[in-house]
């Protein structure tokens, strides 16, 4: 479970990161 | 059955919407006491991204000229930032207890809430993006519905002018569109239409220089009724393709699943 949650909000961070270069990547 | 309707968004949030589910049944398994590991470094990280998304979000919002992306896009922000607030307040309750229950739901709604957000956003860009093309498709049947009034060599040169590098933005951008697709009928029908418009448009160029010989060379009254069909020929022509474009612009908005197609 501790591996889990880590792993998802690893997740989390770099889905944050990728919808961010979409809105950059689509905006320009 | 794919659940998101273009390839880039599935391959963003496929993944983390697995490990939300894989997690959420873990959870409702590990309801025996386990004490959850200290989040707060990745918890940190993640409220540092969706700080940097909300601002890119917001310069966005801010210099779009999409009224409708601008009417959608808050709420899918609000919605990511709501979920980070509750990721650090799991987090928070975490470290004074390592078996909190509470934390442990925060922490799956804040993760869902953050899924759901991003896909949100995700959506709002995406639908922008079709009413792009949607834009494009647009300006050729413009151009479609001006063929018959057409009359002479100098005019069509200007309409080829005027309608080719519209015709190819649309091919271009929808040919694309239709690679990114996860559905399958929805993306074969775009290809379909495609063609169809790309091999109808030079024969409704020839269908338009016949009717221009036509009422040029003819002497009056001769030749009406070879005009007649000419322009009925060039009609029935623009028409199919109108009805193509109007085809591609139906399929490009579609975003739901008909099951039974994919069943």
């Amino acid at each position: 479970l501790r591996v889990g949650w880590e792993q998802l909000l690893t997740s989390i961070n770099r889905n944050i990161n990728e919808v961010e270069n979409q809105i950059l990547t689509r905006d320009s | 059955m794919p659940v998101f309707h273009t390839k880039t968004i599935e391959s963003i949030l496929e993944p983390v919407a697995q490990q939300v589910s894989r997690l959420v049944i873990l959870h409702e398994e590990a309801e025996d006491g386990n004490a959850m590991p200290d989040l707060s470094r990745p918890v940190q990280a993640v409220s540092h991204a969706v700080a940097d998304l909300v601002k890119v979000g917001r310069e966005t919002i801010n210099s779009s000229d999409d009224p409708i992306l601008k009417q959608d896009m808050p709420a899918a922000l609000h919605r990511v930032e709501g979920a980070s607030k509750f990721l650090e307040e799991a987090s928070a309750m975490l470290k004074g207890d390592p078996y909190s229950g509470p934390a442990r739901k925060k922490l799956i709604e804040g993760s869902r809430g953050i899924l759901q957000g991003t896909s949100a956003l995700l959506l709002c860009f995406d639908e922008s993006e079709v009413r792009k093309i949607i834009r494009e498709c647009k300006k050729v049947l413009d151009y479609l519905a001006v063929a018959e009034v057409i009359e002479s060599m100098g005019d069509l040169v200007q309409f080829l002018k005027d309608l080719s590098p519209c015709l190819s933005k649309v091919s271009r951008e929808v040919s694309f569109r239709s690679e990114e697709l996860t559905h399958q009928v929805h993306r074969e029908i775009l290809v379909r239409c495609l063609d169809q418009v790309k091999s109808l448009a030079p024969i409704l160029i020839c269908s338009m220089k016949i009717f221009i010989h036509i009422i040029t060379q003819s002497k009056e009254g001769a030749e009406a009724k070879g005009a007649r069909e000419a322009a009925e020929n060039r009609n029935y022509l623009a028409q199919r393709m109108t009805d193509e474009i109007n085809e591609i612009i139906r399929v490009l908005q579609l975003t739901t699943y008909d099951e039974d197609e994919w069943d």
